[in-house]
């Protein structure tokens, strides 16, 4: 319950001591305070909300990459190669939830896009950014006989599932843009560049992870504009009806795509971001050759 | 010589070295922000730098020469035990913005001490 990171204990104790006025041992107090917040790199005592959620990812990276784990959590198989390489530069690495308010998505004739936005500016301007991936969950389509159980799928959430599928194997492609701009009438297309694609099995759920480092670091340098990113993606075309449907819901762009509200928190998209503050050169991530 | 056996030894042992400090985040309230570690071993450098300074104390020249001075004149004080090596841990935790963070800090274990 401390209003600051000095323990309320530690507090009252130094101000109790009578070794300076006080008004003396409340400036120290309060110097020390940001001495601390500065060293965490923080701008005030973090206060979160039971609701906050910590993404599994991260805390798989943590037993992966940081210095003090045991090093015995395997890489995700999700992860991406370029996020892995990026780690090896980076002593910070931050995620991020899109802003739900202000995602669009819209799907037709077996192609769905939604556009995201992710709020960068948490992070400091003294910390260059490495490299940066995009986390969509894919869960995988089923045929009308087997409904998913979420929850087999999303404990395992970065590891290929179990269950068995019975529909025709379809290829579906993935875009991932970086938005530039409005569209320029209001029924169009907004101004994208294209940033990473991916053609995909839907015989498996797994996480799907998409290079987008040129984009946010310019974003996160103030180099571009953050207009945030657009997914697209392609569904083997179905003559409509339920199997349509169905094939348009499995790639987890949206939460009213995604059934079981519950995991939702777990199984919605993900910015990782990882960078370098320039204290110190430990990183995050040593081969075992190097270590 | 018993007794002379036993002083060294007493002296030895307070002689500047690491020592055990485990800190629990709990303790100082940071685990309502900290997601992992709980803790961790931070160790400390605590015991006297005493006059003649032996090898393993790991000493520069400078604290060297305090002591010798500081053993024909009790006014100079003795050099300090302090760390001399430090290595980083990381934390994964949750900021002000309720983003998840997962971070290396710098100088957060003693590795070694020495007199300085």
């Amino acid at each position: 319950g401390a209003a600051g990171l000095i323990p309320e204990v530690g507090r009252r104790k130094y101000s109790e001591s009578g070794k300076q006025s006080p008004e003396q041992s409340e400036n120290f107090l309060n110097e020390f305070e940001l001495r601390l917040l500065n060293m965490f790199g923080l701008k005030r005592r973090p206060n979160p909300s039971r609701q906050a959620v910590v993404p599994q990812y991260m805390v798989d990276l943590y037993h992966m990459h940081s210095v003090n784990g045991d090093h015995s959590t395997k890489r995700p198989r999700s992860m991406g190669r370029h996020a892995e390489r990026a780690a090896s530069k980076a002593n910070t690495i931050r995620s991020f939830h899109h802003e739900e308010s202000m995602e669009a998505l819209a799907s037709l004739k077996g192609r769905t896009t939604q556009q995201f936005f992710f709020n960068l500016t948490s992070i400091p301007g003294e910390e260059l950014i490495t490299s940066a991936e995009l986390r969509v969950y894919r869960d995988q389509v089923l045929g009308a006989t087997a409904a998913p159980t979420s929850n087999t799928s999303y404990n395992r959430s970065n590891s290929s599932s179990t269950k068995t599928s019975t529909s025709a194997g379809g290829i579906h492609r993935i875009n991932v843009y970086e938005v530039f701009g409005a569209p320029a009438s209001p029924r169009g297309e907004p101004l994208t560049r294209l940033l990473d694609t991916r053609l995909v099995q839907d015989s498996l759920s797994r996480w799907e992870s998409f290079d987008v480092s040129p984009a946010v670091s310019q974003w996160a340098s103030g180099g571009r504009h953050n207009h945030g990113f657009m997914v697209e993606v392609f569904h083997p075309y179905t003559q409509g009806g339920e199997e349509a449907q169905r094939q348009s819901r499995h790639i987890r762009v949206s939460r009213s795509l995604h059934e079981d509200q519950d995991s939702w928190p777990q199984a919605r998209p993900l910015l990782v971001t990882y960078s370098h503050d320039g204290r110190g050169n430990a990183v995050l991530h040593r081969d075992k050759r190097q270590a | 010589a018993g007794h002379r056996k036993q002083r060294r030894k007493h002296q030895h042992k307070a002689n500047c070295r690491r020592h055990e400090l485990d800190v629990d985040f709990s303790e100082v309230g940071w685990n309502e922000w900290i997601v992992a570690p709980p803790g961790y071993h931070a160790f400390y450098c605590h015991g006297v730098c005493p006059f003649p300074l032996a090898d393993h104390l790991n000493s520069t020249n400078h604290a060297i020469v305090q002591t010798l001075v500081n053993s024909v004149n009790s006014n100079i004080p003795r050099a300090c035990c302090v760390p001399t090596e430090l290595s980083p841990i990381s934390l994964l935790y949750l900021d002000e913005y309720e983003k998840v963070i997962l971070k290396n800090y710098q100088d957060m274990v003693v590795e070694g001490c020495g007199c300085r």
